[in-house]
């Protein structure tokens, strides 16, 4: 599938996020701040962070905060992408309802979202 | 998205590009091939130079004038000793037999490791991404710990040492030669472009001890079906010749080259499918079978042959690993070169492992955690330290002599510098 390590990338740093504002009882904005504010500022990394919190962190916080887990989010923000007659690649044990489902209510909650407007960038 | 399109990036973009295509030294003033920056192939990966300014000096030439003026070998010994108006090096290296170790193989040689502190949350903290700069510039990988040319002391506490460092305590004059030209994703059949970047000089440097250790990506690929993909006997042989005409030309009389075989892969499910991945310990969700499904789903997997829960697929690829491994046998005991030797040794994980559990250690801790696929740094040092102990019971040859004036070196020139 195209940018299968895109959606790794995706998978591992959303799990991340979540995580965090697990372990750390806090919000998911948070979660995202202090994970950019451990990182170096050597090689633009920190600021790199915060660009790309700026852009995506908006729908990451609205979809953790409907409960969606990393494979939900990172398939919604197209990071993501099952392939024609490719099959539908998850890391954690599907939602209950359909997956199907599942991603159609996601793409519902961030519709307007200024960020899906791009293409799908790496 | 592409930084490089910038006008004033573009330069430094274009060197990166070669540095990383042609495993070169990114910095490297003098041209000949060794730096005095860490990473970016720098002396994180080849002894560092001890003048970048003069592309005559570099680690594992043989002395210039015995180095009455300067250091051109970068071993910090020259000078002359006054009690005696004999130069250093003569005195101390003269008929010592020196030598460098040089490694040709791939992510699992270089080192490749994702610390796991990187993606577990409940240890993340300010200090968990200090390394992350240096990692980056040196593709993932730490070869300043790896098994044949690390120079650092162990993160995990071991003893042991690495082949250089071996090399390094047996004869002093051994400083900083090594070459780790170790790749991600190198195989047998990508071997011409990595070669070329091998640094020796049949007439002016010292033999060279060089390890061939492509232990993987010759049957390990992403594809759902990896075997059509796998490396046949006949080009893995083919291939491998290739590359012994090169050092035959390349490398001083009296080198040699070990020939290291493939790993049984199996190792990895057996031991891992049922552990948690550092994703999945936090909410105990996500097992190293669901990971290496959701890699293979991808067609990102590192080795989807091992990486499966497919049986008869494993087998498969330890089947054609087994197949390579015994060209490899042949090749030792067939073929004559003249300059240097083939000597074969099996990439034994069961007896790294039972090494392991003497010690109260448990198989799945000789792993990277992070992706569940390459040998850690204690996997690397006790394969080291399994083939140093090999070298020198079957083949003391290959080591050169113990350098008897390894305490004077010592006492005059210190650490000789160093690394």
């Amino acid at each position: 599938p195209s940018n299968g390590h895109a959606c790794v990338g995706c998978v591992v740093v959303v799990s991340v996020i979540e995580q965090l504002a697990q372990v750390h009882n806090s919000t998911v904005r948070a979660s995202m701040e202090r994970l950019c504010s451990y990182l170096p500022e050597k090689l633009f990394l920190k600021s790199t962070c915060y660009s790309v919190v700026r852009v995506f962190g908006p729908d990451i916080i609205k979809l953790l905060s409907a409960d969606m887990n990393a494979d939900v989010v990172c398939h919604t923000l197209q990071f993501c992408q099952q392939d024609p007659g490719q099959a539908f690649c998850h890391l954690y044990p599907l939602p209950k309802e359909t997956w199907k489902s599942t991603l159609e209510k996601a793409r519902q909650i961030v519709k307007k979202s200024p960020t899906l407007k791009y293409s799908r960038s790496g | 998205s592409d930084i490089c399109s910038l006008p004033f990036l573009a330069k430094i973009c274009e060197k990166i590009k070669s540095t990383l295509k042609n495993s070169v030294p990114f910095r490297d003033v003098d041209s000949d091939k060794y730096s005095v920056s860490p990473t970016l192939r720098g002396y994180h990966w080849r002894g560092r130079d001890c003048n970048d300014s003069n592309k005559m000096a570099y680690p594992g030439r043989r002395p210039d004038n015995w180095d009455v003026h300067q250091d051109s070998n970068c071993n910090g010994i020259w000078g002359v000793d006054p009690k005696d108006g004999i130069p250093y090096e003569k005195k101390f290296c003269e008929g010592s037999e020196p030598r460098g170790i040089i490694l040709l193989g791939d992510s699992a040689g270089a080192h490749f490791h994702i610390p796991p502190e990187w993606i577990t949350a409940s240890q993340m903290s300010l200090k968990s991404f200090i390394d992350l700069p240096s990692a980056l510039t040196d593709e993932l990988n730490w070869p300043q710990l790896s098994g044949a040319t690390g120079f650092l002391n162990s993160t995990s506490g071991l003893k042991e040492n690495s082949i250089y460092l071996h090399l390094r305590n047996r004869n002093r004059c051994n400083h900083r030669d090594y070459q780790n030209l170790a790749k991600n994703g190198a195989s047998s059949q990508n071997l011409e472009r990595i070669i070329e970047s091998l640094s020796r000089n049949p007439r002016s440097d010292h033999p060279a001890i060089v390890i061939y250790a492509m232990i993987g990506n010759d049957v390990c690929n992403g594809k759902i079906d990896p075997v059509p993909k796998m490396t046949t006997p006949e080009q893995f042989y083919s291939k491998v010749m290739e590359t012994l005409k090169y050092l035959n030309s390349h490398l001083p009389n009296g080198s040699h080259v070990i020939l290291y075989g493939l790993p049984d892969g199996t190792f990895l499910w057996d031991h891992l499918h049922n552990r948690y991945h550092p994703l999945g310990q936090l909410n105990e969700d996500v097992t190293y079978e669901r990971f290496y499904t959701f890699l293979g789903c991808l067609q990102v997997s590192s080795c989807h042959g091992w990486m499966s829960s497919n049986k008869t697929l494993r087998a498969l690829t330890s089947e054609r690993a087994e197949q390579l491994s015994n060209i490899l046998k042949k090749i030792a005991i067939s073929k004559k070169f003249t300059n240097l030797d083939l000597l074969y040794v099996d990439f034994d994980l069961q007896a790294v492992m039972k090494k392991w559990q003497k010690r109260g250690g448990q198989p799945w801790q000789l792993i990277e955690p992070v992706d569940g696929f390459h040998p850690n740094e204690v996997a690397l040092l006790l394969m080291a330290d399994g083939l140093w102990d090999k070298m020198q019971l079957q083949w003391p040859q290959v080591l050169g002599k113990e350098n008897p004036f390894n305490p004077q070196i010592e006492q005059v020139f210190g650490d000789q510098g160093g690394h």
